[in-house]
């Protein structure tokens, strides 16, 4: 099973969206997935329709050591795509956690004591929070990679030095094999110079780590939670679904090389 | 000097948009604003064009006890308008700050500690990151009231309650006084039904705390703080700019109430 963070401490980038959409796509083509959502607000959970009443057992529990990640996996009415839910409990995690000695590898040793969910699964994606707090830091040190939504706008290439600056810590630290997957430019609207200029500004500075695959801004996408469903599901034919179709496939073709 | 926390844990919504361009408006009309930026991402301080190397004494050191309120102060190049900045240090605060006594009146006691901030300015608008820990606890224990952004996408409604509930507990155990202004309803795109969807939803839930003034999805506020100026400055003539002095005057109405 190979564990991939979903993470960038700026808001609203796309890194439910992402988590959603693009474990939807690697289902799609046969692949096992299990979405992590370790985001208070439960974001993704709505998104692949668990409702707030099926989230008794929850990252939450799998975190602060109550409950098993086998116990905590549910099924998502999506084939091959199967889910931990979040909940509002993880807002207050980083507190419980401060005097616990491995607070950094709660889901790292989850995941080592239950080693039949690595035969089980692909991929395990890790949706994050926008902050660089406890839960960040716990996925950033289970993950394999990590991939990071970026927003094509001004204010979301502000916070790509204190990413990288994190990643390298957490890399020297606390999980010396982590690396970036890559960078997935989102919101892209062709309309506005802006998306282009910021587009180019992260090719330049991250190189070939950038994904060809570009995710437009598109309605589909938005709309797509407020029916519990992915955005694949609820249009297929729709610009976005066809890019996380791309991604899927593009993200397949690197992780041969790995 | 009323001082209002402009806050909502969803990241993405427009709570540093609307720091920045609310704050540039109400400076236009004559009042005296001071923005106190508690994003460690510095957003609304390089909106206002205030560069890293202009950071050294930050709203990190007023919350931290480091500096006065007093020290931290700086002019911006918009007349009226102020700033404490916000820096990368912010993100440690939770972890500084767990073994305080007063960890969450810590901007609340230094303005107490300098009254004489309180005859300068009118206004104190703090932008908060987008999370509910100790920096936004800090912003609702220090305010007046809240200005909740709430971005008219589904996901942005899931975590009004939580909000809503944080608000709750900080009023009966922080903060007694502590009302909510109002919700600004924020990129609001005319052509989609989700917009005007959510815009229903909001007004049901929240009645007359929601403005009359929606602010509409509009290029020139994302674009504007690519060139440090807030989009008033940039373009005064753009349909983000007009609405902001519509938010402004609507506030100043309100506040007129108070
Ligand atoms: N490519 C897209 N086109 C249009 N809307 C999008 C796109 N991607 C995401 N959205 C919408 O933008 C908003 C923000 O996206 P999302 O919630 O996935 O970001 P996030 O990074 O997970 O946010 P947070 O930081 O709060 O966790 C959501 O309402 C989502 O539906
Ligand atoms: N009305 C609008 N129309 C178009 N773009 C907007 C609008 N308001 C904000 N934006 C852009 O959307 C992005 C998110 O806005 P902003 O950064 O103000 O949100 P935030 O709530 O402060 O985010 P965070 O949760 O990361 O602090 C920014 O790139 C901003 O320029
Ligand atoms: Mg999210
Ligand atoms: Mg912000």
């Amino acid at each position: 099973m190979r564990i991939l963070a979903i993470a960038n401490q700026k808001g609203g980038v796309g890194k439910t969206t992402t988590a959603i959409n693009l474990g939807t796509a690697l289902a799609a083509v046969g692949k096992r997935v299990l979405i992590f959502d370790t985001d208070p607000q439960g974001n993704a959970s709505t998104g692949v329709n668990i409702g707030r009443d099926l989230r008794a057992v929850s990252s939450y529990h799998v975190l602060n050591g109550e409950a098993s990640l086998t116990l905590a996996v549910q099924r998502t009415e999506i084939p091959n795509l199967f889910i931990i839910p979040g909940e509002a409990n993880l807002a207050g995690l980083e507190q419980e956690l401060i005097a616990h000695v491995r607070s950094q590898f709660k889901l790292r040793d989850a995941i080592a004591a239950h080693t039949e969910i690595g035969g089980v699964f692909d991929y395990m994606l890790i949706d994050c929070p926008p902050s660089l707090n406890i839960l960040t830091v716990n996925a950033l040190t289970a993950a394999d990679a990590v991939i990071v939504p970026l927003q094509c706008e001004f204010f979301a290439l502000e916070g790509i030095n204190q990413l990288h600056q994190t990643i390298e810590a957490v890399r020297a630290n606390l999980n010396r094999d982590l690396t970036i997957q890559g960078i997935v430019l989102t919101m892209y609207d062709a309309r506005t110079n802006l998306s282009e200029q910021v587009a180019a500004d992260v090719r330049n500075f991250f190189g070939d780590k950038v994904y060809e695959t570009i995710i437009p801004r598109n309605v589909t996408l938005s709309e797509a939670p407020s029916h519990g469903k992915p955005a694949m599901i609820y249009d297929h034919r729709a610009a976005g679904s066809l890019a996380y179709m791309a991604l899927a496939k593009e993200l397949i073709e690197r992780e041969r090389l790995v």
